[in-house]
Order: structure tokens, then C-alpha cells, then sequence
């Protein structure tokens, strides 16, 4: 049973899942063992409504500002943002190419669709990354179910529709089977769509 | 049961709330 940490108060507009923030930054170059990726990353906090939601993401900086190897990652609560988790193990992810600049727009977007609710894919969806590198930034969106192609082409559908990204941006499904095989998030074979 | 749907308006416009504050 879940540990009820927050609520929506009483007349603040619930959010159909609780929702925990989380940070990470990497020193590049270290190895990333699943042990030490679990050391590096901090929770920032649990919401359950819209109003708390904001409270949260009005004070923290734009992903566009930040520098360096860093990811802000929002998953549903009891989820962690690791491919081992109960909940990812069998899922994968969407991911998108960002060029530098677009990050902070593409990333509110993403969340927002799935705080609010969006996808439409029932309990599919675990968890959004905004991740800001060197030469590009890129977001992702993990879902349960990678066999379930019905899903991944709905939810790819519905980052198209709500992320109103330029004509030419690549878009690639990634199983977290694939990412723990060749240890590396984002390097795979490309699917122009 | 009923799904708790808000679109990207209603979200942007519960930003400025003093309960998000």
C-alpha cells in the first residue's frame, strides 16, 4: 500500500496520478553502472494536483538553462525512473532529437500531456525525461508496454499532436531490454517517421 | 472508472492561482 505523502487539497483540481520530480546529473565520461545512475539521482517531489504541480515547476529551472549532463525526470509516484524498475522492466520509450533551444517549449508540453491526461493509453504511461547534453537535448516518454504496438503508435501519435515539432524531427522506440543490452539510453537505429 | 482529463489551457490557467503559489 501506498504511503500517502501529499493530497490534493480541498479545492485544488486533482490530477488522475500522483507524480514525483526527480533530477540527475552526470560528471561525463564515468561509467554508469544501474548502482551508481540510482546514487545520482534525487528526488525533488511528489504532487497530486495541478496547483501543486505548478508550485513545484514554477521554481525550478528551465531545462533550456541548464547545463552540462542533466535530466529532469517526472514519473508517476512508486515508479522509479530506472529501466529495472517493476514497472519499466518490460516497457520502452519514445525518444526525440531536440535541437538546442527547443528543450524548455517540447519538455512543458510533454509533461502537461501527460499530467493532463493526454495519451489516452490507459495505465500505460510511467514517466517522462528531459535530458540536456552537449550538442542536442532530448525528451522521452516510458511506457509499460513495449510488445504493445497499439499503445507505442498511440502515444506517438499524441507527441506529434501535442509537442508540434518541426517536420523533419526523428522520432525513435527504444525497449528498455535494448537500452540495459547496449547500456546507453538514446544510441540505436533510427525510424524517420 | 472516469479518467481526470485537462487539456494544456486549463493547466496553463491554474499557473497564476494563488493556490500554486
Amino acid at each position: 500500500s501506498r504511503k500517502k505523502s501529499v493530497v490534493p487539497g480541498p479545492t485544488e483540481h486533482p490530477l488522475q496520478y500522483y507524480y514525483t520530480f526527480w533530477y540527475s546529473r552526470r560528471t561525463p565520461g564515468r561509467p554508469t553502472s544501474s548502482q551508481s545512475y540510482e546514487q545520482n539521482i534525487k528526488q525533488i517531489g511528489t504532487f497530486a494536483s495541478v496547483e501543486q504541480f505548478w508550485r513545484f515547476y514554477s521554481h525550478m529551472v528551465c531545462p533550456g538553462d541548464l547545463s552540462g549532463h542533466s535530466d529532469f525526470h517526472l514519473f508517476k509516484e512508486g515508479i522509479k525512473p530506472m529501466w529495472e524498475d517493476d514497472a519499466n522492466k518490460n516497457g520502452g520509450k519514445w525518444i526525440i532529437h531536440l535541437r538546442k533551444g527547443l528543450a524548455s517549449r517540447c519538455w512543458e508540453n510533454l509533461i502537461l500531456a501527460m499530467l493532463g491526461e493526454q495519451f489516452m493509453v490507459g495505465e500505460e504511461i510511467c514517466g517522462a525525461v528531459v535530458s540536456v547534453r552537449f550538442q542536442e537535448d532530448i525528451i522521452s516518454i516510458w511506457n509499460k508496454t513495449a510488445s504493445d504496438q497499439a499503445t507505442t503508435a498511440r502515444i506517438r501519435d499524441t507527441l506529434r499532436r501535442v509537442l508540434n515539432l518541426p517536420p523533419n524531427t526523428v522520432m525513435e522506440y527504444k525497449t528498455h531490454t535494448d537500452s540495459i543490452k547496449d547500456k546507453t539510453s538514446f544510441r540505436n537505429t533510427k525510424i524517420t517517421l | 472508472g472516469t479518467r481526470i482529463i485537462y487539456d494544456r489551457k486549463f493547466l496553463l490557467d491554474r499557473r497564476n492561482s494563488p493556490l500554486a503559489q
